[in-house]
């Protein structure tokens, strides 16, 4: 199973978007993907439709140790299933202040269950806390969407050095798999001098002993697209809400670029 | 001084640019302003182009009680001061989790310091944990910036219930002033339906006791403006970038809106 932490600590750059997505893209695509929500905010589990309060557990209960991993997992499709969350995920963070390698509980949890997917990925939260580092301990690789802004670009050093971190410390296997560009809008000068940015430093970095040696930025920019917004609210993935959409092409596309396994040089 | 908290854990929805571009045009009307950064990714700080990294101590100093206020101030121009922050302000969630009345550090450090300017403005990171909490215990208003999407919708009630508590135990002044809607598509049916349910919901607090009973969303869209997006990356407001555009234009009228002193009904 390919496991995938989606994160990145600006806030609003795509991350639930993708996450759900991609997974269906991969789905769409013949495989079984499991997404995994990290948010307090339970933005994927929304995104669903699913009522964050209907009394399933989810990954507040599979941190705080309180449920089994199997009663956790909704499936949505033959192909897509999900761990939900709620709001009282936002405690975790105060909650394991004091527990000795919080940052491995779900990695632990989840590697005991036995998962028989051909994907895993999981949604983070706007922050590098206990909940991001504990999707940076179980996954194998890291997709960051970023957008191409100013604002966007600040926190990257930031992220990469975290994934570093992790990957020295806690997870040495952890690599970055790429950026995904997101709410793409083509032609603004402002994104060319963003892409160049991150563009140089992957480059800078082929030779270097860090997790993201092989990191590109993928070839696939998904679109500003309404219809992306749009789908949330019908509880719908964007292949059942407008699967004619660009916002469908591209997460198509993505899937695509995801598929091969990524061949270290 | 009017003094407001902007913010929304919902991540990416222009609270930044809101803070410093609303500053800016307070300013421009001929208002004295300080801006306040409580959000450890420093972008408020960044969009001014300050080096967060160049010693200045900031809000992170102020919540440690490591510095005193006035050194703690940057003057940006004869209207806009600047309270900076850099990365080590994301420790403070955990470093304050066990001190005493931790969310009103923020309230004392400003109201001992005797501070003479028009308004003040503070930037929250997307979250509701504690550096927010000190925000909505300084502030008398809540400024909320708003993406039309519906997953920018799914956390407005727990943001007004955050703030129904905080009222209730830590600051019986505060009200919410108001939601803005940024990033704002005209025309799309989302849009509308999301800007239904807030009016709805808004009217129907109209006759409670509640923070909210004198909200409304604000006439004024700040439209979906390139510039907006550009100007950090010169370390300008957009009066000072692109004082033409849409995003100067509209920043003017939402400060227009917020000048005349809002009386309850
Ligand atoms: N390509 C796109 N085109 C148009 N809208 C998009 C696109 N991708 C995401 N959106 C919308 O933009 C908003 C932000 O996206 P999303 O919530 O996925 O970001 P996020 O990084 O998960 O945010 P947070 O930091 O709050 O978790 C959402 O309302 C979403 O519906
Ligand atoms: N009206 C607008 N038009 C175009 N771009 C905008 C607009 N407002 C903000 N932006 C850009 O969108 C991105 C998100 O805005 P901003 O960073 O201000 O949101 P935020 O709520 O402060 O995010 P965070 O939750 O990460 O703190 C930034 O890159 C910003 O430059
Ligand atoms: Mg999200
Ligand atoms: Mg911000």
């Amino acid at each position: 199973m390919r496991s995938i932490a989606v994160l990145n600590q600006k806030g609003g750059v795509g991350k639930t978007t993708t996450t759900v997505n991609l997974g269906a893209a991969l789905a769409e695509r013949g495989a079984k993907c499991i997404l995994v929500d990290l948010d307090p905010q339970a933005h994927l589990t929304a995104h669903f439709g699913i009522d964050p309060k209907d009394g399933t557990p989810g990954t507040y209960e599979l941190l705080a140790g309180t449920a089994e991993l199997k009663d956790c997992i909704r499936t949505i499709d033959k192909r897509i299933s999900v761990i939900g969350t709620r709001i009282d995920l936002a405690a975790a963070e105060v909650e394991l202040a004091n527990t000795i390698a919080r940052e491995l509980i779900l990695r632990d949890t989840l590697s005991a269950g036995n998962l028989k997917y051909d994907w895993m990925l999981m949604d983070c939260p706007p922050s590098l806390g206990v909940l991001t580092l504990n999707a940076l301990c179980t996954a194998r690789e890291v997709l960051i969407p970023l957008q191409a802004h100013f604002l966007g670009l600040q926190g990257v050093g930031r992220l990469f050095e975290t994934v570093q971190l992790v990957a020295k410390r806690l997870n040495p296997e952890l690599t970055v798999l790429g950026l995904v560009l997101s709410m793409h809008e083509k032609g603004t000068r402002l994104a060319a001098e963003v892409v160049d940015d991150v563009d140089r430093f992957l480059t800078e970095s082929r030779n270097q002993d860090v997790p993201w040696r092989h990191a590109r930025i993928f070839s696939t920019r998904i679109r500003r697209n309404v219809k992306l917004a749009e789908s949330p609210s019908y509880g719908k993935t964007i292949f059942q809400y407008a699967p004619k959409s660009h916002g469908a092409e591209d997460y198509l596309a993505l899937a695509a670029e995801l598929l091969p396994p990524v061949k270290p040089e």
